[in-house]
């Protein structure tokens, strides 16, 4: 059990969640389709916003890693905003809105919202 | 990530998922851990989408992301991804974006219209699989009716594949990682074979969301990388997810 690749036994009694394997539980927002998409995360992002920025930080600092004149963040930071109007609706704008309420740039939060495309290269 | 959907001998159906994200992505030397996922799992939010204050869908999902990657429409199906690479991957599908070449949709902003706007599992499969895309993906999607599930593997223009619970066959579940089902996933990332041990070691007569919870906890499908695990009952219109941590020993994928 503990030589790589650290294969186990198959676990019985894990549930409910508890022990070492469990950090704790999930909270729920509700997201009202009744509101302007810019709005309709205000909630969630208001609470989150410092772990969200600290999250773009790390991308960010692992981005730069790689080009240290800062030339990509740059670029995401003032090319990346020209893709979102070419978003479909209501996607671009709840990302605006998500900005808003996180501060973030619009650059960072579209990066984040196309994560996936990019790492599957 | 892993994802499965098992049907009991009821009939019912059960999703359940690890979403591991974050590999490469600047391991931290003191902590063991990666830098992306041990930030990501602060964020990891449940949200109910509601419209007249009925609740259209649920999800799990991370703070600021709009798309979806893990979901439940009440009653009527159930829904995530996992992350599909290919040589012929997003970065072409946003470059081509780029060039205006947009007959192709981004993939989580396809599992929040289907799980916003199908309206049964026929509906959300046909949807998953005939849309073009940006890029590869597997859909594993269940619905609400005994044979209703099934690992939709995805490229960017096509289905290549829909692999689908077949009791008379003996396949009382789908379970699917990051690798085709029909080859044999990569030796150093195998996570496919302790999963099915562990299911088919659970048997169907014992399948639950605390079964399934069993096996999602079994190292390596618990693994470095793994944010939040969720379980989804589609009857039941129920979704919960918790925030997971792999403690040492732990593969870092």
């Amino acid at each position: 059990q503990f030589v790589p690749p650290y294969t186990e036994d198959c676990r019985s009694g894990m549930y409910p969640p508890n022990g070492p394997t469990f950090r704790g539980n999930v909270t729920w927002y509700t997201i009202n389709l009744d509101l302007p998409p810019r709005q309709r995360w205000t909630q969630a992002i208001s609470d989150k916003k410092t772990e969200l920025g600290a999250m773009i930080q790390v991308i960010k600092d692992f981005a730069n890693a790689f080009v240290p004149s800062g030339k990509l963040i740059e670029l995401v930071d003032k090319d990346l905003p020209l893709i979102l109007d070419t978003l479909p609706s209501p996607f671009n704008e709840e990302m605006k809105g998500i900005a808003d309420a996180s501060g973030l740039p619009l650059g960072e939060v579209i990066l984040f919202n196309v994560f996936y495309e990019v790492f599957t290269a | 990530c892993t994802s499965l959907i098992a049907e009991d001998t009821s009939g019912n159906l059960y999703h359940g998922r690890n979403l591991d994200f974050g590999l490469f992505l600047g391991w931290d030397m003191k902590n063991k851990s990666w830098a992306v996922t041990e930030r990501l799992r602060p964020l990891v939010v449940n949200l109910d989408f509601q419209r007249n204050k009925k609740t259209i869908f649920k999800s799990t999902n991370f703070a600021g992301y709009v798309g979806m990657l893990t979901g439940i429409k009440p009653n009527t199906f159930t829904l995530t991804m996992n992350e599909r690479f290919s040589l012929d991957g997003g970065f072409i599908g946003i470059l081509e974006w780029i060039l205006g070449r947009r007959d192709g949709v981004w993939m989580s902003f396809l599992t929040r219209s289907v799980l916003e706007n199908a309206t049964n599992y026929d509906d959300a499969k046909n949807q998953l699989s005939k849309t073009k895309m940006l890029a590869p993906a597997y859909f594993i999607l269940g619905g609400n009716k005994s044979g209703q599930g099934c690992v939709i593997t995805r490229s960017r223009r096509a289905s290549l594949d829909i692999w689908e619970i077949d009791l008379e066959k003996g396949r009382w579940y789908v379970l699917e990682t990051n690798y085709d089902h029909w080859k044999k996933p990569l030796f150093l990332d195998d996570r496919r074979t302790p999963a099915m041990k562990c299911m088919n070691q659970t048997t169907q007569a014992k399948i639950a969301p605390a079964t399934i919870y069993n096996v999602l906890s079994t190292k390596p499908v618990l693994n470095k990388l793994t944010t939040y695990t969720t379980l989804m009952d589609v009857s039941k219109g129920k979704l919960e997810s918790y925030i997971r941590e792999c403690p040492d020993p732990c593969m870092p994928w």
